[in-house]
């Protein structure tokens, strides 16, 4: 059954939607079945595989609309891009009333969790975009998440916000079943600055095995993947940035 | 009389913060007198100056807190910071939990536009570092300002936000007493990315005189700048990422 991992981090720009499109590909590359599920009412990763929301009579908003879960939903609202071979359930703005929506409503935040059983057998894998906000969306994703991937800048200010990072995380423990499996990405890493060097060593030194060993690299690339609407591994296979999502997957697939 | 200059954009990590330190340090530089707002919870240009908000009595919080305006306010919350010569008032967490207090104060969009006029004289700009939200500090900064600078990433996911952007603008103009001046500031611009080329020939197509004529250019020296708490002018005045903010500061004075 399908291995749920939510890509989150409130900050902005650190890489959740490059990470959900690059390493839902390299994944589907190395043979795993993919779907990505797009929480963010920006819908970036819908926009960059062309799927523009306006355009779209169902997507993610259709499921937490449901007043009765009706297994169903899933032929309307997931796409198959057809270059990628990538199957994308796309966002939509009206995700952002879901925290004035669902106010009311008991068990909220387990109606991803819920709904996602019934295409457990179809994926191995179901990548979980998230908006760099902390909301009824976040809750639903990390409730259903298998794994959380927090993609983090190497950065000085991404190391100040790790410590809200893990506030976060704790106070959402106490609301969750069980503990909250999370790993760290370093991303954008630019091996040319020391202050990039010196935020990755003490990331290793402070999170151990919280880290993903596989860094991200900075790579222009993913500019051109943006602009083309393409997957890192259609603008160059052999990038940098290709070569690094490929061992994240690997490194996700055997643990 | 001070030109109060809002620096926002609801897309994370395009470069407000870093904007708001370096035209600061560049202003400064060029014989004004600056003062950098921080109306960001995560306080990321006051931690960056390392005026670190636990640690501190007294914040820009406490102007939204207060029931009286007293302009001796100005006093405790105005902090200078040594090296650049930079006065600052710090962000705080506690900034977020504004959205749900002011929620029935009337006239809850006019508090820093009317504090502000104490301070008026002293300065001639005033910087608003905003967070990466739609809200009551957004709002409020909006109001207080004579100018709106929109920091915009050359990507073309970015263009798609632009959209988003001028939505909400066209928005609030209905609520504040004139129509918002904004001018769009190119950041991040990779001149090695044929896709970053591509988007600013758009923006310049479509924009005109709503951009600045300069663009920001992708410089490592950013993260050299954060890691050491240093304004960019303070790791090397000559650097691209330094003679573009100085360049824009110029563009600023003289329009
Ligand atoms: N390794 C990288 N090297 C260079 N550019 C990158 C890299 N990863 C991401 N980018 C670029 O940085 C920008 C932000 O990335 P992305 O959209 O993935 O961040 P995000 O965390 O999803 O943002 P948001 O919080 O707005 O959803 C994009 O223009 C993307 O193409
Ligand atoms: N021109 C540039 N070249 C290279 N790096 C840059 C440039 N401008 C900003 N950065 C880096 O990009 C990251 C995000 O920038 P910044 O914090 O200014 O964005 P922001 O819009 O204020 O983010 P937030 O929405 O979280 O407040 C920081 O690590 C910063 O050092
Ligand atoms: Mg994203
Ligand atoms: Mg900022």
């Amino acid at each position: 059954s399908a291995q749920v991992l939510a890509i989150a981090n409130q900050k902005g720009g650190v890489g959740k939607t490059t990470t959900a499109l690059s390493l839902g590909a390299a994944l589907l590359r190395l043979g795993k079945r993919v779907l990505i599920m797009d929480l963010d009412p920006h819908a970036n990763a819908s926009i960059h595989l062309a799927f523009y929301p306006e355009n779209l009579a169902h997507t993610a908003y259709d499921l937490f609309q449901e007043l009765e879960h009706d297994p169903a939903i899933w032929q309307r609202i997931i796409y198959r891009h057809e270059s990628t071979g990538l199957d994308i359930v796309p966002g939509h703005i009206r995700l952002s009333e879901l925290e004035v929506d669902t106010k009311d409503r008991p068990s909220k935040g387990l109606i991803l969790k819920k709904a996602l059983a019934d295409v457990s057998e179809r994926y191995d894998y179901v990548l979980l975009d998230c908006p760099p906000h902390v909301g009824v969306l976040l809750v639903n994703a990390l409730v259903a998440s298998d794994l959380l991937i927090i993609p983090v800048q190497t950065d000085f200010l991404a190391l100040h916000g790790l410590r809200l990072i893990f506030d976060s995380i704790r106070m959402l423990n106490r609301a969750l079943s069980g503990p909250l499996r999370y790993k760290i990405l370093a991303t954008m890493y630019d091996q040319r600055a020391g202050a990039c060097r010196r935020v990755l060593d003490i990331l290793r030194e402070k999170l151990a095995d919280r880290l993903f060993a596989t860094v991200i690299g900075q790579d222009t690339k993913f500019r051109e993947a943006s602009a083309g609407g393409k997957v890192i591994f259609d603008v160059d296979p052999n990038c940098r940035g290709a070569r690094a999502y490929l061992q994240l997957a690997e490194e996700i697939i055997i643990p």
